[in-house]
């Protein structure tokens, strides 16, 4: 988290907003439920106590306005320029304004203005841009589930560093806010690990680093940043070479992507691929060219299915130690490379050689991910 | 040697002029060195705007090149907040 130069913040914790003027996009009752949610996420984890007023001049004077717009920041139009706020400060301080030529909206079909707002906000109090993917402080917007919304560790560390934490006595504790992934944590373990046109994508909760080969860094990004209509996490993932697209399998179903685009017609379910209904969750998928076959690993079995024949093989499932000398019973990710495949469980990965049936090397995963 | 097409041309001073205005927005990318004497106002030093894309990348965990590679343009083109990332 980043605060601003002088670590800027208000010197009270009696905080008024006003809210000058309306969107169209949204009812007002709707602005009022989101700016109110959006202020919530803040007020909840410090001392901050927040007072709605109706005339006179407030803390955070809160305004839709397009183009220029009478601060000397002027927005850009639809998309690009979302909103903006000033750090805490007598006069414009602390005044958050959303550019009125976007789309502002309670779901996902637009803008989500609490999203939105709660960013702002977090201007607003004293928090700069994070450089953490999952935080809310990240410059870019991303949709999230806003029933499902948690601050991440990021951003309470960085606001309880400006004012401490709330001294109210919660009933029942919160949820540990959720922490973004680190590439040289010793107990990393992937969700899901498949290629995608040259590079390779590595699934972890919410995220997935990003790897070309010729380069030693990886970009973390949140995987709904990238495809916003797949789930936020997965189980499983491979590139289905011949079709060109990735498949991103969640409990029961999967959706085919293309670059960035989510195929129609998805999400599918499973059963389509012959695997039985008591299966409830696909630990990991791979595609192995040579043989045109895609393996389905789930617990200590696996599914072979035949991508030319568009059909499971006979005889499946298998055992995974039956067939896979040296590959422990259960597997995280897996995915084939030059006639071999990578399995991953927990922080070790197995490299097996498909032709000589054996595991040549373990390793540890973080060096995918540049550690 | 085949001519660049016109639309590509097009292209790189489309993605030139995003680039600065938005180093410009939210690297502070004008270069403020007293000596610095330009006779057009907007006219960036090609090594400022690297430095800045630098910074930006930096800032993204995006690999450092100071080129704007196809995974900058790609941040660059997102929705995002107005505020700058490198606060002044």
């Amino acid at each position: 988290y980043n605060h601003f130069p002088g670590t800027i913040k208000w010197k009270k914790d009696k905080i008024t907003y006003r809210i000058l003027n309306y969107t169209p996009d949204i009812s007002s009752t709707d602005v009022d439920t989101a700016i109110w949610r959006a202020l919530k996420i803040w007020s909840d984890i410090t001392p901050l106590k927040f007072t709605r007023i109706f005339e006179g001049e407030a803390d955070i004077m809160i305004s839709f306005g397009a183009r220029e717009h009478g601060d000397n920041y002027p927005f850009d139009g639809a998309n690009g320029l979302l909103a903006h706020a000033f750090p805490p400060a007598a006069g414009i301080g602390g005044d958050t304004h959303f550019d009125e030529d976007e789309t502002w909206t309670m779901g996902s079909n637009g803008y989500n203005l609490f999203l939105v707002a709660a960013h702002e906000f977090g201007h607003a109090l004293g928090l700069a841009h994070s450089r953490d993917p999952g935080a809310l402080m990240f410059p870019t917007y991303t949709f999230a589930s806003v029933n499902e919304f948690r601050l991440s560790q990021d951003d309470v560390s960085g606001i309880q560093a400006l004012y401490g934490a709330s001294n109210e006595i919660k009933p029942n504790p919160r949820p540990q806010p959720p922490k973004t992934p680190e590439k040289c944590d010793p107990y990393l373990s992937f969700d899901a690990v498949a290629g995608l046109r040259g590079e390779m994508l590595f699934f972890k909760d919410r995220f997935f680093w990003r790897r070309h080969p010729q380069m030693p860094e990886a970009q973390l990004t949140l995987i709904n940043s990238f495809w916003p209509k797949i789930p936020a996490k997965i189980d499983a993932a491979y590139e289905n070479f011949e079709r060109d697209f990735l498949v991103v399998i969640q409990g029961n179903k999967y959706w085919a992507v293309n670059g960035y685009d989510v195929m129609p017609g998805y999400p599918k379910n499973i059963r389509r691929f012959g695997i039985p209904s008591s299966v409830r969750k696909i630990d990991a998928a791979v595609h192995i060219r040579t043989t045109s076959k895609t393996l389905f690993f789930a617990g200590d079995q696996y599914w072979s299915f035949d991508e030319t024949k568009r059909a499971m093989d006979e005889g499946y499932p298998h055992l995974i130690t039956d067939d896979w000398p040296g590959i422990p019973a259960r597997v995280d990710a897996a995915f084939e490379q030059h006639g071999y495949i990578y399995f991953f469980r927990g922080p070790a990965q197995f490299l097996y050689n498909i032709r000589e049936q054996r595991v040549l090397q373990i390793d540890r995963i973080n060096q995918w991910v540049g550690c | 040697s085949s001519a660049v097409p016109l639309s590509e041309i097009e292209k790189n001073e489309e993605d030139w002029q995003l680039a600065q205005t938005y180093l410009n927005r939210f690297y502070k990318l004008k270069d403020s060195s007293a000596g610095f004497a330009s006779k057009n106002r907007n006219y960036v030093s090609k090594s400022s705007l690297s430095n800045k894309i630098k910074k930006m990348q930096e800032f993204f965990g995006l690999e450092i090149t100071g080129n704007l590679d196809s995974a900058t343009m790609g941040i660059m083109e997102k929705p995002r907040c107005g505020v700058p990332d490198v606060a002044e």
